[in-house]
């Protein structure tokens, strides 16, 4: 596996906060899980209707998506499984058999 | 040989480089290699002078991509646009005309180090690799790094954080490498363009405030024909506009600091997607990606040729 299959189970989420306060409980909780924030580039930039993908490692995972379930926060999840997706959408690994 | 070298999937920064020697042997009369400086980790820093050689004087444009590591869609469209540049310079009369009166300097990785790092690490890595002798942590947010507003609205001032805005303005010796050559060149670099992703927008300054640029009629046209132009292929819309109204405020970045420096015209593409593959655009999207994203960049150059000051 790529990377030591390293970013099993790991998953990229949107969120738009629909209120200023939704936005402050998602900051709170991206500074407390160390999320890999894909957009927009900084946690100061969220704010209410500001689209939000973030990349949550795996340990991470059920408690991001428990509080959004406790705080009634919309979500989609764009990419379900990283390591899934990082391995389908290139041909390192046939590169790699090659070599 | 140009056509055996594949250019719809990503390659590492070896592949590239060795690329870029072999390119700079076999098309001497289009392509000059050169170093500017080294990187943080002691790469060499290439760029690529493209363009007929000629005694009278040319105006130069200024493309950089792989700003950020984990952008591999930059890079892979620098390389496109050098291949696309040498195998049509004799079909394509637009390519032939740019070539003839422009130089080009494409710089096919920014962030050397970020970039390796990427492949072999951490796929994910976004800042260069520089030590920070306080904090355990790591590098720092190129496009954070410039000396226009350095580290205000938009920058951190945290070592940990990925907009880290670096211990001073020009800290990273790639940054620093490049505004060396582009403050040397700027009286005849007319446009500079930097390659990012994702979001699918083209931005032009103001970054780091929200106000209107001088000379706004002929950017903002050169800018809306060109995401025309990129839609027109496949259909990919791309947004466009100032940077601190389109995306956010945010200081300290490479396009606003090539304005104020005197560089007439100035760029920053988010390639594609919106989201949906994110930093893991698939092999099989370089081809349209580039290709739609070569006819923005053609547009821009021959609206700025033709009808700008």
């Amino acid at each position: 596996h790529l990377y030591s299959n390293r970013y099993a189970g790991d998953k990229v989420i949107r969120l738009i906060p629909n209120t200023e306060e939704e936005a402050y409980a998602l900051k709170k909780i991206y500074r407390q899980l160390k999320v890999d924030l894909w957009q927009p580039r900084s946690i100061s930039y969220v704010s209410e209707g500001t689209v939000t993908d973030v990349h949550i490692p795996q340990s991470g995972c059920r408690t991001l998506l428990a509080f959004l379930q406790e705080t009634n926060i919309q979500y989609k999840i764009l990419i379900e499984d990283l390591q899934k997706a990082l391995e389908n959408g290139s041909s390192l690994q046939t590169q790699r058999n090659r070599r | 040989s140009l056509s055996a070298y594949n250019y719809e999937v990503y390659h590492s920064l070896e592949e590239i480089q060795n690329w870029m020697y072999h390119l700079n042997k076999t098309h001497s009369s289009l392509i000059h290699m050169f170093s500017i400086g080294k990187s943080y980790e002691g790469r060499p820093l290439f760029v690529l002078k493209l363009g007929r050689r000629s005694r009278a004087y040319k105006k130069a444009v200024w493309i950089d991509c792989g700003m950020h590591a984990r952008e591999w869609i930059g890079p892979a469209f620098c390389q496109w646009f050098v291949k696309e540049a040498l195998l049509t310079y004799k079909s394509d009369p637009t390519m032939r005309k740019m070539l003839n009166y422009l130089h080009f300097y494409v710089m096919p990785v920014f962030n050397v180090d970020g970039y390796h790092f990427s492949w072999t690490n951490d796929r994910f890595w976004r800042k260069t690799r520089s030590r920070n002798s306080m904090f355990g942590c790591r590098g720092v947010d190129a496009n954070r790094n410039w000396k226009v507003k350095w580290c205000d609205v938009g920058a951190s001032m945290h070592p940990c954080d990925d907009t880290y805005c670096g211990p001073f303005p020009e800290s990273e010796p790639e940054v620093k490498a490049v505004a060396k050559f582009l403050r040397k060149h700027r009286k005849h670099i007319k446009a500079y363009l930097s390659f990012h992703a994702y979001a699918q927008i083209l931005l032009y300054p103001y970054s780091y405030k929200r106000a209107t640029i001088p000379n706004f009629n002929c950017v903002e046209s050169a800018a809306h024909k060109a995401v025309n132009a990129l839609q027109s292929v496949y259909g990919v819309r791309y947004r466009h506009g100032p940077a601190s109204s389109t995306l956010y405020v945010s200081s300290g970045s490479s396009m606003d600091w090539a304005y104020k420096n005197g560089i007439p015209y100035t760029f920053a593409f988010e390639l594609r997607d919106t989201g949906h593959f994110g930093f893991l655009l698939p092999e099989m999207l370089i081809r349209p990606t580039c290709t739609e994203t070569m006819l923005a960049v053609k547009n821009i150059t021959m609206h700025l040729l033709k009808k700008c000051p």
